[in-house]
């Protein structure tokens, strides 16, 4: 294992040891401005590891990162990583960030699904779901992305347990689903809420459930087209923007309309690369060029939350 | 662990509401052990999916039979993962 952040290979895939091992290291590192959170435990009784960017105060103002929630999508727990180390490195010299880590934390979860993680590396590559077994279900699995409390099992989720988009037996059965919503209440003060996915190069805003507009349905486009803008600027990576429901297709029980119910205006989900030849399958030579044109778009986001508190 | 030996991933476009019909219901042929990497979304946007071996003559001829042109996007998963594996050993060591 690497003895530190700075030999760590950002430009790999990595397995699940090797990820919590770099966390370490970062908060061991850095242990002024990263904290680890353990808030909650898996299917499997894996830990499931928050980290905390913050220079100090309490219960501040935050900006949540999450990424694997769909286990198999690896150049989103990748970026994670990235964006850990960047946070680290930028945070006194990049002036978004140090005036964002001036009034607020910032939450990132890297590794949200671990148990299919882990199935990935060992079982099966393509695992999507997370590896929870509900009595009456022949299959194993429920679809984190569509497991939460916003238009539960409605159109847009499958009842089917064998499905990709099977929603699970109730809202929140999923542990790692359960434990980022007593979270987000707990806190209290999530500002902004970003759940990163792969693939198909999209910035997303709420709803997907339901074709009915969000009352901040202008000001969330405003902020993707801004973002968009930014990301294409690096490497002219194509995006399209919009609501869920209108940009792809109905899916119901999502993250980010959960949280923009919960009164977490700033709301969004990134479909990353692949412009359609890899698939899941990115090489990790994209690693950080795509971790590096989503930062510029993280960033317009925390500037847009930074400049409009609410 | 899962091997993917002869697994195709292949990319179709529907370019009417007809052909995106039809590629919604392939969703439901759970036989054919279909994965989804893009599910149906809307007319011009891509569909990609993981066929099995065993499933990839039959689901051809029911494409082509419904004049459903698609193109293949990777020609043997397996080896795609090979490479990935090869790649975080190197890195690891």
């Amino acid at each position: 294992l690497p003895l530190s952040t700075s030999t760590f290979d950002y430009s790999s895939y990595h397995t699940l040891d090797e990820i919590y091992n770099f966390m370490d290291l970062l908060v061991a590192e850095n242990p002024n401005l990263v904290s680890k959170l353990e808030i909650g435990r898996s299917t499997e009784n894996r830990p499931l590891y928050v980290l905390k960017f913050s220079k100090g105060g309490s219960n501040r103002p935050a900006f949540w990162i999450d990424t694997g929630i769909h286990s198999r999508e690896w150049v989103t727990q990748a970026s994670g990583v990235w964006f850990a180390k960047k946070i680290v490195q930028d945070h006194e010299n990049d002036q978004v960030l140090a005036s964002l880590l001036d009034t607020m934390d910032i939450f990132l979860e890297i590794v949200t699904n671990p148990d299919g993680f882990a199935f990935t590396h060992t079982k099966n590559r393509m695992w999507r779901k997370t590896r929870s077994k509900h009595s009456g279900s022949i299959c194993v699995g429920v679809d984190p992305n569509r497991n939460w409390d916003a238009g539960f099992g409605g159109s847009g989720a499958s009842s089917n347990p064998c499905s990709e988009t099977y929603h699970g037996p109730y809202a929140n059965s999923e542990p790692e689903v359960k434990a980022i919503v007593d979270f987000v209440k707990s806190h209290g003060n999530i500002k902004a809420f970003v759940s990163i996915h792969s693939y198909s190069q999209l910035l997303l805003y709420p709803y997907g459930y339901t074709r009915t507009p969000v009352p901040d349905q202008k000001e969330l486009h405003e902020i993707s087209e801004k973002a968009v803008a930014a990301l294409t600027s690096l490497y002219g990576t194509q995006y399209k923007y919009g609501s869920i429901i209108t940009t792809i297709y109905q899916a119901s029980g999502g993250t980010i309309d959960w949280t923009y119910d919960q009164g977490i205006k700033y709301s969004f989900t990134f479909e990353l690369r692949d412009t359609g030849r890899y698939g899941f399958l990115l090489p990790a030579k994209q690693i950080i060029p795509a971790a590096e044109e989503t930062w510029l778009a993280l960033q317009v986001i925390m500037q847009h939350t930074l400049d409009n508190p609410y | 662990t899962e091997t993917f030996v002869g697994h195709q991933v292949l990319r179709i476009i529907p370019t009417s509401d007809e052909e995106l019909q039809k590629v919604q219901e392939l969703q439901d042929l759970e036989d054919l052990q279909l994965d989804f990497w893009l599910e149906p979304r809307g007319l011009g946007l891509p569909v990609d999916v993981r066929v099995p071996f065993p499933s990839l003559q039959p689901l051809k001829v029911h494409l082509e039979a419904n004049g459903i042109s698609y193109s293949i996007m990777i020609e043997d998963v397996q080896e795609l993962l090979e490479q990935e594996q090869t790649e975080m050993l190197r890195s690891s060591r």
